[in-house]
């Protein structure tokens, strides 16, 4: 995969950045998370571009903030499910 | 009412245009 860079991201527009930041991120995540990933990819998303660009750069801040995604995820639903049983 | 009043996270898919961008609105 074309590695993403910082020089590339600045020629964008904002929602033009998100979108090269998700088409990297998604095949990624897919890989550890194949069910969960186009969630997964939403939340990471929210991140800002400067540390996500980071995290692009740096796999194992990546893996970690992918683990944290899946935990906020697992709570959210939880949180939802128990919301709907009431 | 039966929706969901939480629509999050936003979804990602590959190849469509991603629509979680706070400031967009459809």
């Amino acid at each position: 995969q074309e590695p993403l860079t910082a020089s590339m991201l600045a020629s964008a527009r904002p929602q033009e950045e998100k979108q090269m930041l998700g088409e990297w991120l998604f095949p990624f995540i897919q890989a550890t998370h194949p069910t969960l990933a186009s969630k997964i990819t939403g939340i990471l998303l929210e991140i800002d571009n400067s540390e996500l660009l980071h995290m692009l750069e740096s796999p194992e801040s990546l893996r970690y903030k992918v683990d944290e995604a899946v935990a906020i995820l697992q709570a959210h639903q939880a949180k939802e499910a128990s919301q709907k049983a009431v | 009412n039966g929706s969901s009043s939480v629509n999050w996270p936003p979804e990602f898919r590959p190849g469509e245009p991603w629509k979680g961008y706070p400031n967009i609105d459809p």
